[in-house]
């Protein structure tokens, strides 16, 4: 069981459309993959159409222990399951910033469990908060979807920042796997200085003593579809809504590439 | 001097580039317009080309009580200033979660002040939390920024739950005067599904007792285009950067839409 943290602090930049399809098309490709939602907003249960409403234990009862993992995943689909959230869990970024060790409780919980599975994806808030560290501690690869755009790129270094000092402090096993360009429109200025910007950043990094010294810019580009931004109103994954569109095209090549990259690492 | 909030704590759907943009689209009609960064990501002070490296004091300053208002104020263009900050604004959130009439700091400032023009646009960070709350409490009309997507209206009913609670404890005179569509793309189902949605909604509020029985969602719309991704790198404007692009245009045709609907009331 690998788990895989997908981050960045910057709002609507592609996160739960990543960690739902990508975490699909390895479904797709013969992996099996638990979704988890980790964020209040409950964007990726709203995507799989789960609206909270049931008596299922979600995130936020696996946090608080009310639940085991196990308790908490729900079948999405052949190979693909989920532990779903809603704005309840924003109630345990209060409880648990009193706890002892509150960095690691996501970590502990995945470790005793006896769920089996060849991938974790959790989905992350838009925030560097206590939520979005329990990803960082519990995981060994990170996936920073990015958008191409000039505002989207001002808070990249607090995002290594926070990266670097989990690793530092907490996770030493963390590496940052790769970037991942979302809602990539090829032919404009703007995609290409910031893929020029972060190929340099990337490049100074090699071999030094960072998470991210081995990080790479997927070759896979999310290009804008709109059918990835309609599937989650049908309550389903690209490949379901719209199994010939781009969007699904795109993120079963990023499947591909995701798998070449960390088979043998 | 009448302020407004851009407010909507869904990340990403276009509050800096509409505070921004149809603030200097204001000035270009000849109002008088002050920007405030409330925001610690600074994307508003970044998308104006400033770096918070210089000595001048920002929004930080003013919350603390360091500066006052008019010292903090900075000329951007012809009519057009702003109050900028960086990432050290994080620390206001923390400093006034203990202060006694946390949420009213900003509306005292902006009440005392000797600053004279006929606007306040107030960039709102993507959260409901303190900062957010003090731009609620300081204004009188709010522009609440959509990008006509399934998972960015997910949490609209939050929000207008937060505006109800302020307008009801807080700040009587709190008004929705409207939604704006930002990177809309005309023709496809789901910016249809969610206007449809959106004006139900608000149809069935008219006359009631709430801050958005006179919503409106603007006629105008604010089409996807480059050039107001763009501008940001070049720390302009649109008009600056460029003037004959559909982003100018939209901007120019908000603004005039702006002015019809609030004269008078
Ligand atoms: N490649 C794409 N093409 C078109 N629309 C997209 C694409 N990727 C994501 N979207 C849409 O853009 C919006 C933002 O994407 P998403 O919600 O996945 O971002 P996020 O980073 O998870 O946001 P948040 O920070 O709020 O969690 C959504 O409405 C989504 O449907
Ligand atoms: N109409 C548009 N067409 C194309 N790009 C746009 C448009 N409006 C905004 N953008 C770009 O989309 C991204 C998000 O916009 P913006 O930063 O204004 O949103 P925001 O709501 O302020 O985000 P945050 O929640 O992070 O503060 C930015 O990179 C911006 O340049
Ligand atoms: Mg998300
Ligand atoms: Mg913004």
């Amino acid at each position: 069981m690998r788990c895989v943290a997908v981050i960045n602090q910057k709002g609507g930049v592609g996160k739960t459309t990543t960690a739902v399809n990508l975490g699909a098309a390895l479904a797709e490709r013969g992996q099996s993959v638990l979704l988890i939602d980790l964020d209040p907003q409950g964007h990726l249960s709203a995507h799989l159409g789960f609206d909270g409403r049931d008596d299922v234990p979600g995130t936020y009862e696996l946090l608080s222990g009310a639940a085991s993992l196990a308790d908490a995943v729900r079948p999405v689909g052949p190979r693909l399951s989920a532990v779903t959230t809603d704005i309840g869990l924003a109630g345990a970024e209060v409880e648990l910033a009193g706890t002892i060790g509150r960095e690691v409780i996501l970590r502990d919980l995945l470790g005793a469990s006896t769920v089996a599975c060849d991938w974790v994806l959790i989905d992350c808030p838009p925030s560097l908060g206590i939520l979005t560290l329990n990803a960082l501690c519990a995981v060994t690869d990170v996936l920073i979807p990015l958008q191409p755009h000039y505002l989207a790129m001002q808070g990249a270094g607090k995002l290594f920042e926070t990266i670097a000092l989990v690793g530092r402090r907490i996770n030493p096993a963390l590496r940052v796997t790769g970037l991942l360009m979302c809602m990539y429109e090829s032919g404009t200025r703007l995609a290409a200085e910031v893929v020029e910007e972060l190929e340099r950043f990337l490049a100074e990094s090699r071999g030094r003593d960072c998470p991210w010294r081995d990080a790479r810019i997927f070759r896979t580009r999310i290009r804008r579809n709109i059918k990835l931004a309609e599937s989650p109103s049908h309550g389903r994954t690209v490949f379901d809504y719209a199994p010939r569109s781009h969007g699904a095209e795109d993120y079963l090549a990023l499947a591909d590439e995701w798998l070449s990259v960390t088979c043998g690492t």
